[in-house]
């Protein structure tokens, strides 16, 4: 789940 | 961070300053499409919000600000220093037909129901189709400067090596986000007639003109 991907591409 | 993440980030960042050096050095937009410069800057406008509330590492963060910097003083070179070379007549593209459908499906198709989440989806979206008024206006002049095909290339480029960091992570880390990966898939695929007319022409050293 999205929450813990974090957003670290550009 | 890998090498396809590292040089697509390089090739994205090319075509940005490629473009911006273009019409800077050449005081002209002849041939550009002020409505794909538009969607870009609102493409970056809503995924890099995040600067405000999250620091990832310095690379992360001045690739940001260099990306929403250059976009905006493209679009104020177009529209505003160097309007008079602006190319109305064939830059009409409706860009209100992707901007709808693509808020649409940002707030139907996310991964959390934020308005961070949903303004970074529609920014996934949103850029998958952003190169479309450039590419239909290079469809009704019939021809493109040179310098605009390598920013194009470049442009294409840096999605097309995304999608080989994504399967790299997916590979090394078992990382992967459909949404970024679909959107990418869409957004490469859209490059690639001008992918083959990129090597068939312009690398033989030919000028790109589509067949009238």
């Amino acid at each position: 789940h999205s929450g813990e991907c974090k957003k670290d591409e550009l | 961070m890998n090498i396809f993440r590292l040089f697509g980030d390089l090739s994205h960042l090319a075509a940005i300053i490629i473009l911006l050096l273009k019409i800077w050095k050449s005081r002209s937009c002849a041939g550009i499409s002020g409505k794909s410069q538009i969607l870009f800057a609102i493409v970056f406008t809503t995924r890099y919000l995040d600067l405000l509330t999250s620091f990832i590492s310095l690379y992360n963060t001045s690739m940001k600000m260099i990306y929403i910097g250059c976009s905006y003083a493209t679009v104020y070179l177009i529209y505003a220093k160097f309007r008079a070379t602006y190319d109305g007549n064939h830059d009409s593209f409706r860009v209100e037909f992707l901007i709808v459908p693509v808020g649409g499906l940002a707030v139907l198709i996310n991964h959390d129901f934020s308005l961070l989440e949903i303004l970074w989806t529609f920014s996934i979206y949103l850029e998958s189709v952003a190169i479309l008024p450039q590419l239909f206006m290079i469809s009704k002049t019939g021809e493109a400067e040179t310098i605009t095909t390598h920013y194009l290339f470049c442009q294409g480029l840096y999605r097309a090596l995304y999608l080989i960091n994504w399967i790299w992570r997916f590979y090394f880390e078992g990382f992967f986000d459909m949404i970024a990966i679909v959107a990418g898939v869409v957004q490469t695929i859209l490059y690639c007639d001008f992918f083959y007319l990129y090597v068939t022409k312009v690398l033989k050293g030919k000028k790109l003109s589509l067949p009238a």
